[in-house]
């Protein structure tokens, strides 16, 4: 099976397999371009021999001779360094933690956390809520005790105000008034019953 | 540390490859015109090791830069330092965002729990006292209800 | 309402109908009312 090597990808911005293929690419590229290079050098100098009895063909077999034997061996290298670089330059031992990878550390168990915290704070969401519902009713209830205050002591206001009635026109208090006038009026009563006798 | 590693496995590389192409295989590959002109052969395979060593080192110096390996190597080296003394494997990503994800956001689902904690604390104080306000109101208007009757009673 | 699940359920329970309480006082009138009727009568008698 095949090692994508994502947590050393998460931490070099690429996969270590491909970055070996961009290195594998271009140096198969200039191993072949400096070939080339060195078979259009031979041919201009075999231009300068007019003598000269090699043909461009056998220069190209030779080229292809020697290429071929340095492509081998350039592959086995190559699969070496790559086999080193992968092991032990390009890898994230198993031991080893990222930095942005210490929240999983310290909440190993953070699926069922996660679960239960936000069962938690949906509850403390529902109950600040009802708080805050409570609160405008409390004061919802002080304002209306505002009105009823301020009625009930207009009432109140309305018995000093009768009372400062009666006080003004001479009656501060009804019960000595009443017994005052029922005893004069049975007086005069009495006086007249004397009169009529005396007249009669 | 792995800059130097990675230096010294390319250098590495690079000699067993020169040395696998050497002169004398290059001669002889290029026998016909190793023959015809010799120290031209020498003078063109010197080209051509050159050529290639220099090629090979700076495209190993791009891939460098590019992915700034020296300080990624470097600070792997450091973080692998600070792992020495732990024998159990690390954590690794599950593979399943969803699972993954938990963890990194427990620490925040945390400090939110204390939040509404300490909001809900400050309401319930708040209603504590507007409550105490209400029952005091509540009071003073028994009373005058109290009073009014008391007034009332005393007329009849 | 979700407010008698809060810490002062028991103060918002407990409300007075205050609606009711003010109703009352219109008996209050009626009986001075009553009361300052029967000392007209009683004055006029009296007279």
């Amino acid at each position: 099976s095949v090692n994508p090597m994502a947590y050393e990808a998460q931490f070099f911005g690429f996969t270590p397999q491909t970055c070996m293929l961009r290195v594998y690419i271009a140096f198969q590229d200039y191993l072949f371009e400096t070939m080339l290079l060195v078979e259009s050098v031979m041919l201009k100098k075999m231009d300068g021999f007019p003598d000269c009895k090699i043909s461009p063909f056998e220069l190209r077999k030779s080229t292809e001779k020697f290429l071929l034997f340095m492509k081998e061996h350039f592959d086995k290298l190559f699969s070496k360094m790559e086999e080193v670089l992968l092991q032990l330059v390009l890898n994230i031992p198993k031991n080893v933690l990222l930095p942005e990878d210490k929240v999983h550390e310290q909440y190993p168990d953070s699926k069922e956390q996660f679960q239960a915290l936000q069962d938690e704070i949906h509850q403390l969401q529902e109950q600040y809520r009802a708080e805050a519902s409570a609160g405008q009713a409390l004061r919802a209830e002080l304002e209306e005790q505002k009105v009823v205050q301020a009625e009930l002591e207009k009432i109140l206001q309305w018995f000093d105000g009768l009372e400062n009635i009666c006080r003004k026109y001479g009656t501060s208090n009804f019960k000595e008034s009443f017994t005052f006038l029922t005893q004069n009026s049975k007086k005069l009563q009495d006086m007249l019953k004397d009169v009529e006798k005396k007249s009669k | 540390g792995r800059a130097q590693v990675f230096a010294t496995v390319v250098d590495t590389f690079l000699e067993k490859l020169v040395a696998a192409g050497s002169y004398q295989r290059f001669a002889n590959c290029y026998r016909c015109f190793y023959r015809l002109q010799p120290e031209m052969t020498r003078s063109i395979y010197d080209q051509f090791i050159a050529q290639l060593q220099t090629s090979i080192k700076e495209e190993i110096q791009e891939v460098k830069n590019e992915g700034n390996l020296e300080a990624l190597f470097n600070s792997l080296d450091k973080i692998v330092e600070e792992a020495k003394n732990q024998e159990e494997p690390a954590w690794r990503p599950s593979g399943i965002p969803e699972e993954d994800i938990c963890s990194t956001v427990v620490p925040y689902l945390l400090k939110h729990k204390l939040y509404l904690q300490k909001v809900l604390k400050v309401k319930e104080e708040e209603n504590r006292k507007v409550a105490e306000s209400v029952l005091a109101g509540r009071d003073r208007i028994a009373e005058l209800q109290q009073r009014i009757q008391a007034r009332k009673h005393a007329w009849q | 309402p979700a407010y008698l699940q809060t810490s002062q359920a028991q103060v918002l329970s407990s409300k007075p109908d205050y609606q009711k309480i003010l109703d009352e006082q219109g008996e209050v009138f009626c009986c001075v009312e009553l009361v300052l009727d029967e000392l007209q009568q009683a004055v006029k008698l009296l007279q």
